[in-house]
């Protein structure tokens, strides 16, 4: 049994990369077998949990692309119980050789379905954009976590993606469900943050997580040592905030 | 006399959009005839600056798909000398469309030739990835300036963004060259800023603005007013900071 999980939203910035790390590693160290899968070619939650790639280093390009079984490609963190399939840049490549090939919406479904037996859960982390790898990861994924940034052009973004899933769930994966929002950069302090944060609870009522994701230094500091960071700074705002989410979308998705 | 700048930059929400419409603002302030054009698809510099669309309403996808003049679509804004040309969700269809076309990477070059005599600065806002139409704006501009969030994801994309432009300068647009980069959301009390922009100023030692961007809560909350930061709160830092970067470009940017 396994929960494939999708980090995703058009605009940029909004936290995606520091959700995916660390909702993963927050549900690696509660002991579930985590796989984190870096589906943008800017490779940030590659390099953000620490791993170093060399030229030969096979990632999720070649998985893809059928060159090497996702077992080969697959690389260990700090955390015992959490894996992660890498990206570079050559993923961008694949957006253009995969419009060749036949059932191309499917690829990363296909790979990632003979992966249950060995994850709890599978976390995509995808780009700022709607092409064809972030089509790919909501056609793999059971639902979509969007991170929203409480900021003036976040709502703005909100309508088109719902339209782009809703459009997903008729055409390409019937059951994708809405995990939830997360309220991200949450600055108490600014008026503006609490403006955009009733106005997304009022639209969706029931969909928005409790937990929320301060706006914490530590989060961004913790990339650059390579560490998620309830590893960098566990007793920090952020590494709680992302421990409470761990703990609600566990609860969630607990197999009856 | 015209020069078209592109603000670009793949990594997502780093700043591009507040420097599209703050800098567009603040040329047009100083008297400069300048053209605003939102190639992103979320179409922010659209409604940030306070341009409301109807189901009527040309916008850039009308213009690359030849389906109605540049002048039919360009819009005024609370400031003479400053007019937008305005993008919404239909422009993701653009991306499609102009696969099919002969000189697809030129469109927009082709457009805006004809505006030359118009406009003296033509300023392009690109969405976060290197899709067609970023690479349609890369082709149609003098120049490119990249607006870098001091934090640790910056320095990544930085290099692959840099390739990029070398690539579109060897096939698509010999003479374009790099305006500058622009330090944003500068936090002075967070040591990770001070270290990337340190690292940033030492591998590009002649491109960084002068003037720098603090984080500062007056440019989130603008938009949400439909007004350049300069009409909104016209002594904040942010302003002050938008105008002394408009300076910058100004100078530089002297016909002779
Ligand atoms: N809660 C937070 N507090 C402070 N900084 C944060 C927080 N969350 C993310 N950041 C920082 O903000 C920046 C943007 O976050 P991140 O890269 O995770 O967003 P993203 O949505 O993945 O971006 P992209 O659209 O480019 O993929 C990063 O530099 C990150 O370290
Ligand atoms: N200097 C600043 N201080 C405070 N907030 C800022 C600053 N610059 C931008 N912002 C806010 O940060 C968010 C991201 O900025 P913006 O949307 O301009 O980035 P972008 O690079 O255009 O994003 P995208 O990659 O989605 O196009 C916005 O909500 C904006 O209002
Ligand atoms: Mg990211
Ligand atoms: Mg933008």
């Amino acid at each position: 049994m396994s929960t494939v999980i999708c980090i995703a939203n058009r605009k940029g910035g909004v936290g995606k990369t520091t959700t995916a790390i660390n909702l993963s590693a927050a549900l690696g160290v509660a002991g579930a077998a985590t796989l984190l899968v870096d589906c943008d070619p800017q490779g940030n939650a590659t390099s953000g949990i620490g791993v170093k790639l060399t030229d030969e280093s096979p990632t999720l390009y070649d998985v893809l692309l059928e060159e090497c079984p996702l077992a080969d490609a697959v690389q260990h963190t700090a955390i015992a119980q959490l894996a992660v399939l890498p990206a570079n840049h050559d993923l961008i490549g694949a957006e253009v050789e995969l419009l060749n090939i036949e059932r191309r919406e499917y690829r990363l479904q296909e790979i990632l379905r003979k992966e249950y037996d060995r994850y709890r859960y599978i976390i995509l982390d995808c780009p700022p954009s709607l092409g064809l790898l972030t089509v790919n990861a909501l056609t793999a994924a059971d639902s979509v976590l969007i991170p929203l940034q409480c900021e003036y052009y976040a709502l703005e973004g909100l309508r088109s993606l719902l339209e782009t899933i809703d459009l997903i769930r008729e055409r390409l994966n019937p059951d994708l469900a809405i995990e939830g929002l997360l309220l991200t950069m949450f600055d108490a302090r600014n008026k503006l943050c609490h403006q955009v944060a009733d106005e997304v609870r009022k639209f969706f009522p029931q969909q928005v997580f409790d937990a929320i994701i301060p706006r914490n230094v530590r989060l961004s500091e913790s990339p650059s040592h390579g560490l998620p960071v309830i590893l960098y700074d566990p007793s920090c705002r952020g590494a709680q905030s992302y421990m409470e989410l761990a703990q609600e979308v566990a609860t969630s998705n607990k197999s009856t």
